[in-house]
This record gives structure tokens, sequence and C-alpha cells, in this order.
């Protein structure tokens, strides 16, 4: 997605060779009309899949999914990472790994939300090493509902995770690849 | 906001005298139609006001921020309650008081996002002991930038942080006033 691109590169930094930040636009200070944009290639890309629900994770998954899920004209629904004040037990839950913490936490989404049959679209920021992406394919398949597919706004294409989800048999559609943070500069996954 | 209250009454769940469920649309899975409406509410409550960046907190307050902000035509910044991976030390910090969990907690936000002079609209899901409020209220003065005003989804009018915040000299718009959840029903406050 060029806009996206543009963005990435204009107002991203690279803060290391595994590591850019992009808290100008995405992960902070959020710029609503590029999410909306972004919002509305996802359902673009996913809308003859019959999407019955957009299911992300709290807390930068929300904003590129709200006009996904808007778009749809389904449900959007976010995992916690942390028990909220309303959440009862009634909940899956998954573990997802954290590489950089070397420690183990759990995601949860309440049964409420998930049906047996669903069609769902996982939509996330980031795609890197796939934790947090298989964390939530686990949690829609224990509801036995189906991941229609996996949609990612920035992928870390030299990160493990892409792969890993497409050897699964997922789908996998992101709207910028980067190849490499290498000397400071954002290098994009030649396009076909 | 007629469909708002609505929303409340149909998909609501009054849990105790003080706590009111609405997973169903605002806190877990979101209706994204409900929270454009709610945030376009907030965008023509505030439009004559000179709102130059909306400001909220993780994880609920992003989605009703989304449309209000795009509407509005400013950024959308939210405050992080723990460090992310990209988050340096150069931000305003608050502290933040849960009568619930007995425990002060910090919530930041990078001062590369709120300029001095910044009129900024803080908007949030809840109203009820106004700790969150007067957090991002503390953030925003720190930055010598002006609050125009609060924003609130649902107000719990049984509760004090309304009356402080309006006692502190604050503008306060919520768009659904809860009276009282007793007897497990929702009341709203008489509108004039
Ligand atoms: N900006 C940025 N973030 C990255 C990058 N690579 C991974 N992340 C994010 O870092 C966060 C922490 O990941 P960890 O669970 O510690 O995972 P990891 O060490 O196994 O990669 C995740 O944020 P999150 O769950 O999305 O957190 P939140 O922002 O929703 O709070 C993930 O999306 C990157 O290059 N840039
Ligand atoms: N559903 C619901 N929530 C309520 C109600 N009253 C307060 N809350 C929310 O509860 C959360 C916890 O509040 P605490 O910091 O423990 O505050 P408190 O005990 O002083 O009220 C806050 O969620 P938060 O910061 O918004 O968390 P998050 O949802 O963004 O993760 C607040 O908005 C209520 O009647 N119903």
């Amino acid at each position: 997605m060029e806009r996206l691109k543009q963005a990435i590169v204009e107002r991203g930094i690279v803060l290391s060779e595994h590591v850019l930040k992009v808290d100008t636009f995405l992960n902070h200070q959020i710029d609503t009309g590029l999410m909306a944009a972004v919002g509305e290639e996802f359902a673009r890309i996913f809308q003859q899949d019959g999407i019955t629900k957009v299911l992300t994770i709290e807390s930068s998954g929300i904003a590129p999914s709200f006009m996904a899920a808007s778009k749809l004209e389904v449900p959007l629904v976010f995992a916690r990472k942390r028990k909220s004040l309303t959440m009862d037990e009634h909940v899956y839950a998954s573990r997802v790994y954290s590489f950089t913490k070397r420690t183990e936490s759990e995601i949860a989404v309440s049964k409420d939300f998930l049906a047996s049959g669903d069609r769902v679209l996982i939509l996330d920021d980031f795609l890197a090493n796939g934790q947090a992406a298989k964390g939530l394919i686990e949690i829609v398949e224990k509801a036995e509902a189906v991941v229609a597919g996996v949609g990612i706004v920035i992928e870390k294409s030299f990160q493990p995770g892409r792969e890993q989800l497409i050897n699964s048999g997922y789908r996998v559609e992101s709207l910028a690849r980067v190849a490499s943070l290498e000397n400071g500069r954002v290098t994009f996954v030649e396009s076909e």
C-alpha cells in the first residue's frame, strides 16, 4: 500500500536493525485518515471472504481494525492481555511468548463473542515473530470458528512470523512488507 | 444520545449497583457503527472549539475517539498505562489511583505528541471516580496545552467524577448519564 509505505519512510524511525518506530501515526499517536485507508484496504482485500467478525488485540490493533470492521459491516472484537473489570471466566485463552521479555502471558476473548462457524479476519499492527497472531488463531480455533485470513499493517519480513503462518496454511495479507532495517533505513520487499 | 441509551438498555448488563457491563458494544466487542455515531456526536459538540488534538487512554477509549478525531480532522493520541516497545523517557506522566484495586499506577504520553498551546479534547469511555480523566488533564497541563473539554461516552452520575471535574472548572459532555444502577436496571439522568 503506497500511502502506508510513504508514511513509514517519511514518518517512521529506524531504532535498530530489528525495530521500526511508528509512534507518529500508528502506535501512540494515530493518523485516523491513514488508519481509515488501511482499514478500507483490508476490507477490500477480504470483501469476498464471507467475514463475520474481525478479531484483533489491544491496544495498537484497534485503530487499524476499526474501519476494516466498519466497511465489512461486522463487529470488531479485541483480545484482552489483562482481565478487565467486566470480563468473567467464560473465555477462550491462549499463551503468547515474548522473545523480548522472555516471558509468557495469557490473552483472552470472551466466549460470548466468538461462535462456532464464525469466519474471522484476524488483524494486527505488526507481524514479527508471529506469537500474537498465533495466539489469536488458537483462540479462533478453540471457538471452532474459521480463520479466514490474517491481515497485517506492517510485516517485518526478515523475522519468521509470516513464513510460519504460511507454512501452517494460513493466508497472510500485509500492507507493507519490510525486508530490512539495516543501516538505519527501511527497505521494502520487492513487489512482484 | 438516544441511540446510545437504547444500546445501553437493550445490550448492557447491570452487574451490580456500581457496575454496568457493556462488553457487547464498547469494552470487548465493538459495534463500529455505534462507535462511529458516538465519535461524530463528540465532533459535533466540540466543532467550534478549535480542537487541535484528541487525547484518550488505552484500550477502551480508542474506538469511541477514532471517529471524533477523524471528523475533527486532528490526530488521536492515546495515553499508555505501560511502557511500550518504542516509547522512550521523553514523556509527560501522571499518577492514577484505582479505588477498586487500591493501587496507584502511572500513565504517560510522549512529549512529541502534545505541544504547548494545543487545544485538547479529552475523551474516554466511562466517567466514574474521574481518576483517569484527572490524570489526562494533568498531562495536558504539564505540556502547557489547554483542556478544551472532556467528552465521555457513559457517565455514572451517582459517582463523584463529573462533579469534581465541573468544580475544577472543566467542561464535561457525556453522551449518556446514568443516574442509577439499582434494582438491576439502568436509570438515566432526566434531560432538562
Ligand atoms: N513499533 C514496533 N513494534 C513492534 C516491532 N516489532 C514488534 N513490535 C511490537 O512489540 C510489542 C512487544 O512484542 P513482544 O510480545 O515483546 O514480542 P517479541 O519480543 O516476541 O517480538 C508488540 O506490541 P503490541 O502487542 O502491538 O503492543 P501494543 O502497542 O498494542 O501495546 C509487537 O507488536 C517493531 O519493529 N516496531
Ligand atoms: N464496563 C464498566 N467499566 C467501568 C465502570 N466503572 C468504571 N469502569 C472502568 O473500570 C476500569 C478500572 O477502573 P479503576 O482504575 O480500577 O478505577 P476505579 O476503581 O477507581 O473506578 C476502567 O477501565 P478502563 O481504564 O477503561 O480499561 P480498559 O477497558 O481501557 O482496559 C474504568 O473505565 C462500569 O460501570 N462499567
